[in-house]
């Protein structure tokens, strides 16, 4: 099991929020019959398989650092507009 | 690459530095500029030409916050700068966020190297997953060249080699780790994780994970050096040592012990002993086994003194290890020991020597050790 997300929660996610919008071209709001969680978690997979972190779709330890460091601006998903 | 593979038609490629970072003097912004383009054009056909003003394909500038194309900055840290794929416009453009800071050497934020990975995307290339490649997305320091083969298939992908070129020597692509002949550099334990050295990254294994993580040596610890040839974990003393050539350094869990690097030979090896090429602490025993050439060694970690009687030969000390031909190993890449047995790499294979059958029960992949 992965171990639980440390610190402030909120923060932790807001944080991943913004990054996957920012570099996996996450969309805000609702997506049709889609809830916005399972959007994430897709979207978390995808920045964790492209880091060759374990896929979880869980905001673990490991992929929270990841998202901290410092980085180009350019998305890491395909179509930059 | 960018979908559509985005490129300039044209190899020759104009620049304009449009404003300046007050973090460095004129001419070192305008000398890693010029770098960082050259290193592309060292491997491509491309040339870049500077104009001093009017509309050049990449357009360079320091901003902060929204600096004018709806992407901003998010200041200090973070985002550091951004590059538009190939194209009219804001094609090419590149922005640097000016709320870095900004230097010429390993602190802060490197202009060269980052201008050089932004350039890349100027120039039509996406991300690299690779953690050694200039493409990839996270900030590192390095020296030397920063391309790698990875970044260099890329860019010749789109623009093809450069029949010019002086030779360069580009970084390799990261190691595969379910590569059927995958050999190590070195192995240990840190804390209950497994680091696992090989050219210039390591993989942490973590119980928790399935999954090891790649990382560059240098990106987590630039004061060591590129390769590896050995480590142990002394966990009485909480500390690893890693070894490269003549040199050790020690490892409080993630951070370098002051004091360090030092000569192996403190240790008690002659002078003409000029790299380890394993260690392994037993911890039943209080002694740290290294593995020279033919040879190992034991040494005592109480007394800081090497046991009576050694080096020995070890063909003589682990019988049983052969490669697949028959013929017998006498060198060692990387050596783990836990509960009673020897874990003693040789190129692709990982031999299980057992402390109380006195000899090698069992031979299986050296990929085994990253779940393989």
């Amino acid at each position: 099991f992965t171990k639980p997300v440390p610190g402030d929660e909120t923060q932790s996610w807001l944080l991943a929020e913004r990054y996957l919008r920012r570099y996996y071209r996450m969309q805000p709001g609702l997506l049709g019959t889609s809830k916005s969680s399972d959007v994430m978690t897709e979207k978390i997979r995808a920045m964790q398989s492209f880091f060759k972190l374990e896929v979880t779709g869980n905001l673990d330890d490991n992929t929270l650092q990841v998202m901290k460091k410092s980085r180009c601006g350019v998305p890491d998903v395909a179509e930059y507009n | 690459l960018f979908p559509r593979k985005l490129k300039w038609q044209n190899t020759l490629v104009t620049f304009r530095i449009t404003n300046y970072t007050p973090d460095l003097k004129k001419e070192d912004v305008d000398k890693a500029i010029h770098n960082a383009l050259m290193t592309w054009s060292a491997v491509t056909p491309l040339k870049f030409k500077r104009l001093h003003e009017g509309i050049a394909d990449i357009m360079i500038s320091f901003g902060r916050l929204e600096h004018g194309d709806h992407n901003p900055f998010d200041g200090p840290e973070g985002l550091l700068a951004h590059a538009y794929p190939p194209g009219e416009g804001l094609g090419g453009d590149t922005h640097f966020d000016e709320d870095e800071t900004w230097t010429k050497d390993s602190h802060a934020y490197n202009l060269f190297l980052v201008a050089a990975h932004e350039f890349g995307h100027a120039l039509g290339m996406g991300h690299s997953n690779d953690p050694g490649s200039l493409m990839y997305p996270v900030y590192s320091y390095s020296h030397g060249f920063p391309l790698s083969e990875d970044d260099i298939k890329g860019i010749q992908e789109l623009y093809g080699p450069n029949p010019d070129h002086e030779k360069v020597k580009p970084k390799p692509e990261a190691p595969d780790k379910c590569d059927p002949e995958l050999s190590i550099d070195a192995v240990t334990e840190l804390r209950g994780e497994k680091l696992i050295f090989k050219d210039r990254y390591f993989w942490r294994v973590h119980p928790q994970f399935t999954e090891p993580e790649l990382t560059l040596i240098q990106s987590t610890w630039p004061q060591l050096p590129k390769k590896v040839n050995a480590a142990y974990e002394n966990p009485e003393k909480d500390i690893v040592i890693i070894f490269s050539g003549i040199r050790m350094w020690a490892l409080n869990g993630y951070t370098l012990v002051p004091g360090y690097p030092k000569y192996i030979h403190r240790l008690g090896f002659p002078k003409s002993v000029r790299k380890i090429d394993a260690a392994v602490h037993i911890y039943d025993t209080g002694k740290t086994l290294f593995f020279t050439d033919e040879d190992y060694w034991s040494y005592n970690e109480q007394t800081g003194t090497m046991d009576p009687g050694y080096p020995k030969s070890i063909m003589d000390g682990f019988p049983g290890m052969q490669e697949r031909d028959g013929d017998e190993v006498d060198e060692v890449d990387a050596a783990t020991y836990k509960n009673g047995y020897l874990y003693l790499y040789h190129e692709n294979l990982q031999y299980e020597y057992s402390y109380n059958k006195r000899k090698v029960v069992r031979i299986t992949r050296t990929n085994d050790l990253l779940n393989c």
